[in-house]
């Protein structure tokens, strides 16, 4: 049978909030070794998303509100959804990570390229 | 018969030298839309790696310098490797990403999660 999404989500989900400062932001991904955070509101919907990619653009380009230089249109997984389409859809958008969420577009968890890289290498 | 390193190889190799300002470097992962970064001399030695995580622990840390916060102890990549192996490798080690080096220990390439997630997404 297909992989699903839902058999790579990881337990643990570390997001963010719109009002974050980037150095915050930044803290989060160092302690948790992590590189995509989902932003949210106060109901955990999804608002946007920002990766050290982001953190980098706002080093480059001397921006300091999260707001400037996450991503609001965000491309997103469902747990339901077969991890080759996931794959196609990482590879289209040139991304590498989609949160995942639920049909009240909450977040649930965060699936990576490095969780489907990990199926390449065999059980 | 299996995929092997070269088969991913991308045509563009962008690299960072020791002495680059961490806004350089974040520069250049803007510009060309990378997250990693080989550290070469002035032989195209490999001498470290930076990613955006790196830059991410710059700003959470307030470091300034790129030896600062370059990884030194360089997981690596050759190019007769197969695909699986370093599937293997980015999970044991939790990396995205690995510079293809040449017996000569210069870098030929990069390749990353996100090349190996592409072929879960078959052809
Ligand atoms: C285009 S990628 C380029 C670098 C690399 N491929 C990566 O994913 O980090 C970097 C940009 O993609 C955005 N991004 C990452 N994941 C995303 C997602 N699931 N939906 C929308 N944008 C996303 C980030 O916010 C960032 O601005
Ligand atoms: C441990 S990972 C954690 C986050 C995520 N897994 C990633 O790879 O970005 C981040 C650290 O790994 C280091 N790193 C990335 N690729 C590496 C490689 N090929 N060899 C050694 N260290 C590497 C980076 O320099 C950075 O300090």
């Amino acid at each position: 049978p297909r992989t699903l999404v839902k058999d790579l989500k990881g337990e643990t989900l570390i997001l963010a909030h719109p009002n974050d400062a980037i150095n915050e932001v930044a803290k989060k991904m160092v302690q948790n070794n992590i590189n995509h955070l989902p932003v949210v509101d106060d109901n955990n919907k999804l608002l946007g998303i920002v990766t050290s990619w982001d953190v980098a653009n706002a080093v480059a380009r001397d921006k300091n509100n999260l707001t400037d230089v996450m991503t609001k249109k965000v491309i997103i997984a469902r747990e339901e959804e077969p991890v080759d389409v996931i794959a196609r859809r990482i590879d289209k958008n040139k991304i590498s990570g989609l949160p995942i969420i639920d049909k009240k577009n909450q977040v649930k968890g965060m699936v990576t390229a490095e969780d489907i890289s990990r199926l390449m290498g065999g059980d």
